[in-house]
């Protein structure tokens, strides 16, 4: 709205093209490695399986499968310009308040929207897949997150700028320098917004991805909840000590 | 620092994904 304090549109070209390279970079499976006709979709046998694990074998399964994907977050989260310039306190808190929500965000390249499933554990996976977790409360809105923002069909460039406003969310508890992250934020906003002008896109689009941002924070602070409530509290301190990945402990413990 | 140590090695590596 205001011209005049906007950053040059050279910078934002910038800023626009390293998120958008960062983004491919680091997301773990590219899009043709995730066409559904690829892979199986889990079997009524392999469906047992998952339902007769116990609660701390799935919990584990999901938690080992959460890190790897978190870890490439961290990745794009570093080549992003200006991210490491941050002080190392704001880093560890945007990770550690974002890098869920920019997982779910993901999830949206590997969602197959004709039967609502979505790849886990290299297989297409409804959400009965995850009922040995026992938390159905939890798994429902992830997939209908999945399934409103692949109904975007979002580009890959918009993928990466989205994800990368979701993780720079200046309102985070416990930032130092909100300022810097403010200012970051509002650039990347900027040349997403350039960015959906750019590929024409209904102007209802950035309105439904700000509905979006706020359901990515709701999301994780359910998500946050149920962990803290069946996982890390006392229920089975033996499995999360040995079996969980250390990163996950970090990530979502306190 | 210690309560994060991972995730400030992490930060503090420079990684590829193929690392990972």
């Amino acid at each position: 709205s205001n011209r005049d304090s906007s950053p040059p549109d050279n910078d934002l070209e910038h800023l626009s093209e390293n998120i958008c390279k960062s983004h491919m970079e680091t997301c773990q499976y590219l899009r043709e490695e995730l066409q559904p006709s690829n892979w199986q979709t889990v079997l009524q046998t392999d469906l047992d399986t998952y339902q007769k694990k116990s609660q701390e074998d799935m919990w584990q399964l999901c938690a080992v499968k959460v890190t790897e994907a978190v870890q490439y977050v961290v990745e794009f989260a570093k080549r992003i310009d200006g991210f490491m310039e941050l002080c190392q306190n704001d880093q560890i808190v945007l990770l550690k308040a974002g890098s869920l929500e920019v997982v779910f965000v993901r999830m949206c390249r590997a969602y197959n929207s004709q039967n609502n499933t979505v790849f886990f554990d290299s297989k297409y996976a409804g959400s009965e897949v995850f009922k040995a977790l026992g938390c159905d409360d939890l798994i429902s809105p992830v997939f209908e997150f999945a399934k409103s923002l692949t109904s975007l069909q979002l580009s890959e460039d918009e993928i990466g700028l989205f994800s990368a406003y979701v993780l720079m969310s200046a309102d985070r508890s416990w930032l130092q320098e909100k300022t810097r992250v403010e200012k970051l934020q509002q650039k990347i906003k900027i040349a997403l917004q350039n960015l959906l002008q750019k590929n024409q896109r209904d102007e209802g689009i950035l309105f439904h991805l700000w509905i979006l941002v706020i359901f990515t924070h709701l999301i994780t602070v359910s998500q946050v909840k149920i962990l803290l409530r069946t996982v890390l509290s006392a229920l089975y301190p033996e499995t999360v000590h040995t079996r969980f990945p250390p990163l996950y402990k970090e990530l979502f413990g306190s | 620092k210690e309560k994060h140590k991972i995730l400030h090695r992490l930060l503090q590596n420079s990684s590829s994904p193929v690392d990972l």
